[in-house]
């Protein structure tokens, strides 16, 4: 079973159709793994986006540098993940 | 013995609690809903659609769907609660029993069964078929993007790799095909409505190109209603419009298919997330989407009953 500990979602808000072609771009990186639970589609319209733990200094540090602003959706995945998990347990006993 | 009463609506649940499901609702409601089988999934899954119909032969008919996109768990649990609440509303509401004595409505619950059993075996954050493409590593076509409607236009990925892959061909996916099927062999469909989460949306066509569709003045007045009855439930705001000016070019879509093969009442719903919480919305959040998309649905089903052409 695939694991998300660490991975966090950022909301990202491209200014212009210039940071929207960044953005896109960078969800084109095989390296990065970067995953859109919601594509980037125009200027001011946040995007959000799973980053995998070990590429999320790589991430910010590109957001940062082309002043794409984002905040932090979701702290960590896997334990939202947990969660859910535990509550359909419980559901399931009841 | 099991009954309708005892599931829980306010849960996730798994494929096979939902398939049992659907054979409680039947036989809670045997005069008005049954079960039909309209394929397989590429893991030879059986494709379940529930039909309600109170009799005739061949009558205009809705199609609804959830769960295309396998991750989008909120959808199917909406489902589940949309098709238990047309079972019981039906001779009680005036609206749900004027459209199920004039028409039939065909409603697939878990429109990617595969992708829904990996989500929960394997991979939450699936998205598309689990079907295997030849020549890459990467598994699974994104089903929303592999109809015969701008197949493969922009909007949509050639890499097997990418969430938006269409395909090798348009309709290669059997969960796909097996509608595509269903609803050119029904022959009477009037209204195709596919629902996805999340982001607040009510879409109509087109997605694949720029063109306002024929009918959007209609389809886009019919959707203002919609999102309004819809945010009254629970402050929901929604927005609407045509796939391709509300968020942006999506080739090989459901509802372009749909509209173009005479389906005049073709919409996407993306459901809520409110907040911050994306595909992982918590089950307490279930009950609320449902009962604010019910009225939002019924807009458009009675606007379609209204207006049969």
């Amino acid at each position: 079973e695939q694991l998300f500990v660490g991975d966090q979602v950022l909301r990202v808000t491209a200014s212009d159709e210039e940071q929207i072609a960044l953005l896109r771009a960078l969800g084109e990186r095989a390296d990065l793994q970067v995953d859109f639970w919601r594509d980037p589609t125009k200027p001011g319209h946040p995007a959000d986006l799973r980053v995998p733990f070990p590429s999320l200094q790589a991430v910010k540090i590109f957001l940062e540098s082309h002043s794409i602003s984002y905040s932090i959706m979701i702290e960590d995945v896997q334990q939202l993940l947990d969660e859910e998990k535990k509550t359909m347990m419980l559901s399931r006993q009841l | 013995e099991r009954s309708t009463s005892t599931f829980d609506f306010a849960s996730y649940h798994t494929l096979d609690e939902i398939y049992d499901w659907l054979d409680t609702l039947v036989a809670d409601h045997p005069g008005l809903v049954s079960k039909i089988q309209i394929g397989q999934s590429y893991e030879n899954r059986p494709l379940y659609v529930l039909k309600f119909s109170t009799g005739g032969s061949n009558r205009p008919a809705i199609w609804l769907d959830t769960g295309i996109h396998s991750r989008e768990w909120v959808t199917q649990a909406t489902g589940v609660w949309t098709a238990n609440k047309l079972a019981e509303e039906y001779g009680q509401d005036p609206s749900v029993t004027a459209i199920l004595d004039s028409m039939d409505i065909f409603f697939e619950i878990v429109t990617n069964p595969d992708g829904y059993a990996f989500t929960h075996s394997s991979n939450r954050m699936w998205r598309k078929t689990r079907s295997i493409n030849a020549g890459s590593s990467c598994v699974g076509v994104d089903p929303n993007r592999n109809w015969d409607a701008g197949f493969g236009g922009s909007g949509s990925s050639s890499n097997p790799c990418s969430e938006t892959y269409h395909g090798p061909y348009a309709h290669s996916e059997s969960e796909v095909k097996s509608i595509v099927d269903f609803i050119l062999g029904h022959g009477n469909v009037k209204a195709v409505i596919s629902i996805h989460s999340y982001s607040q949306m009510l879409m109509f066509p087109y997605g694949y190109k720029r063109t306002a569709a024929p009918d959007y003045e209609e389809l886009n007045e019919l959707a203002k209603k919609a999102v309004n009855d819809l945010a009254a439930v629970h402050g929901t705001e929604y927005t609407y419009g045509s796939i391709v000016d509300t968020i942006y070019m999506a080739a090989g879509t459901t509802v372009d298919w749909a509209y173009e093969n005479g389906v005049k009442y073709s919409y996407t719903f993306e459901l809520r997330d409110r907040g911050h919480y994306g595909f992982l919305l918590p089950s307490s959040q279930i009950i609320p989407t449902a009962t604010e998309t019910w009225p939002a649905l019924m807009d458009i089903m009675v606007h379609v009953q209204q207006h049969l052409y």
